[in-house]
């Protein structure tokens, strides 16, 4: 859907590309609610864009992230009760689908909290790769820690088969609670993992391509 | 008179060095509240474009990095057709800058946008 939308007080003149660029990407109306885009995902952005970038946007080429774009894919869940007494399990699906065909993949991860401190006990985490038509699953260790607690679990070869990309990524987040039983407390949900695509737009720009479609994935 | 102008050259710059009029680079921070665009752009909260205002002198220095048909089109104005146009100040080098956004599906961006910044002044 790529009908004009208000932006601001805007005059009504033809759109000039970097207004198209951004309407193509903007939410909506000023009105328009972003709930999912709160938490843990969202602070984990807003500190890797202090790392990159000063007050003022311009990036720190001392602190360069090797990429020009970086989307971050939050997961959807089926709902359903993910706790089954001391231990949590949860599929994921992260949704790939309508990547501008500008942007190519570089790198894949997860993000996730491998453990973390809920009321009177801890939760252990970790992931599994879930693939199509595959009893056994694949456990995902991962590949780099922060200093915040974060894991990043490097899935690109999971994304990228052959020449194609895959539409979809599919997970399962399990967790465990260690330390004491017991408390009647209503047991605290983990933030889901978040996916962070590292990409190259090779437009390097705000105008978008002439009557290009968004990529379809096979 | 285009040799005269050449030969008087040191005299001619130093008069006219100095005008505030002069083509130059101006600062203006911007947020993207007064753009209307704050709802989805995370970060920054404002940057500094910047844009070329000024007149463009009759002898352009070399300092401008103006084509040479400007400087042309510049003799041209001032010698034989005042109707054709001088050479306007405009931008010559952009830098990027980073901008933090929320996507329609809820998704965050981070991205690199070229040619944000005015780093410096033409006359083209």
């Amino acid at each position: 859907n790529q009908s004009p939308l208000p932006l601001g007080s805007l005059p009504a003149v033809p759109t000039l590309p970097l207004l198209q660029a951004l309407q193509m990407r903007a939410p909506g109306s000023p009105g328009w609610q972003v709930g999912p885009a709160s938490g843990q995902p969202l602070r984990y952005m807003l500190n890797l864009y202090r790392r990159a970038a000063d007050r003022e946007g311009r990036p720190r080429r001392s602190r360069s992230l090797g990429t020009n774009t970086i989307r971050l894919v939050q997961a959807s869940s089926n709902g359903g009760q993910p706790w089954a007494g001391r231990w949590y399990l949860q599929a994921l699906t992260y949704n790939l689908e309508g990547q501008p065909e500008a942007e190519h993949l570089l790198r894949a991860t997860v993000v996730y909290l491998p453990s973390l401190s809920v009321a009177h006990s801890r939760l252990l985490c970790t992931l599994e790769l879930v693939v199509a038509g595959e009893a056994p699953r694949v456990l995902l260790s991962p590949t780099a820690r922060s200093r915040h607690g974060w894991a990043e679990v490097d899935v690109t070869p999971y994304l990228v088969l052959g020449n194609s990309s895959v539409g979809s990524l599919a997970l399962r987040h399990v967790c465990v609670r260690a330390g004491r039983a017991g408390g009647h407390d209503a047991p605290v949900a983990p933030g889901h993992p978040f996916l962070l695509l590292y990409l190259n737009d090779t437009q390097a720009g705000l105008a978008p391509p002439a009557a290009e479609p968004h990529r379809r994935r096979r | 008179d285009t040799g005269t102008l050449a030969h008087d050259l040191p005299n001619y710059l130093r008069e006219h060095r100095g005008e505030k009029s002069d083509c130059s680079l101006r600062p203006f921070p911007v947020s993207f509240a007064q753009l209307g665009w704050d709802h989805w752009i995370i970060a920054p909260h404002r940057y500094n474009p910047r844009y070329c205002k000024g007149t463009c002198p009759h002898l352009l220095r070399y300092d401008y990095h103006a084509p040479n048909h400007a400087v042309v089109q510049s003799f041209v104005h001032q010698l034989v057709d005042a109707s054709v146009p001088r050479p306007s100040c405009v931008p010559y080098r952009y830098s990027p800058i980073s901008v933090l956004m929320i996507e329609r599906n809820g998704g965050i961006l981070y991205k690199e946008y070229e040619n944000m910044i005015a780093e410096s002044c033409t006359c083209r």
